[in-house]
């Protein structure tokens, strides 16, 4: 463990908090993609598929409850308490185009054809897109409220971290991983259009307006 | 080889 790599696992708990008290304190899921949610939940249930069966650490045991338990409970919560709340006109990005191409990936790419090793892979690639639907979504828009903006910007910071993380781990551990290292750099570079214009404004006290 | 690989990263 090295402060990247923690410091990225708190940002990606501060996003889902955020997010879980963005939606129960205004009483709404408004602008926020169930779609993302939807492919998150999708992440954490095959990436974490031998939570039960596999021991690492009791860090990443309850780590990846949390991860799983809360992406459900959010998309329980925008499906069933904030349905009415929620934007389908404007969420309409085709998710099954990312699950496709996972699927794709995972088959090329893959550091063993085994099931769980499958699964790994394509839940690697899956997240390093699933983010997809909610830029997609800010963009149709035009504006979010801070706190949706700050959700992904929590979320963003989390995979950016990632990257520092690898770099140490491949000098100090001799440990690199080249699917969780490529599919997290596409992932950065994705949030990277978002963070120039969360620099932009967000950080200058304005309103979150994309140009 | 047999052994699985360890993903210790969340």
């Amino acid at each position: 463990m090295n402060l990247f790599r923690l410091g990225g696992d708190l940002a990606h708990l501060v996003s889902i908090f955020i997010l879980l008290q963005k939606i129960t304190a205004n009483k709404s899921a408004a602008g926020i993609s169930i779609k993302t949610q939807i492919l998150y939940s999708i992440v954490y249930v095959t990436r974490y598929i031998d939570v039960f069966t596999k021991w690492i650490s009791l860090y990443t045991f309850v780590m990846k409850l949390i991860f799983i338990a809360s992406s459900f409970y959010t998309v329980w919560l925008m499906h069933n308490t904030y349905k009415s709340t929620q934007n389908p006109q404007i969420d309409t990005f085709k998710i099954r185009y990312l699950i496709g191409g996972s699927i794709i990936m995972a088959a090329i790419f893959n550091h063993k054809l085994t099931f769980n090793e499958l699964v790994w892979s394509f839940s690697i690639w899956l997240e390093s897109v699933a983010i997809l639907p909610q830029l997609f979504m800010l963009q149709r828009t035009g504006e979010a409220e801070n706190i949706t903006v700050h959700y992904i910007f929590a979320l963003g910071i989390y995979r950016a971290l990632y990257i520092p993380n690898w770099v140490y781990r491949w000098i100090f551990d001799q440990y690199f991983d080249y699917i969780a290292t490529v599919a997290g750099i596409i992932q950065t570079l994705i949030y990277s259009d978002f963070f120039y214009v969360y620099y932009q404004r967000v950080m200058k006290g304005k309103k979150f307006e994309l140009p | 080889d047999e052994k699985t690989i360890d993903h210790d990263e969340l």
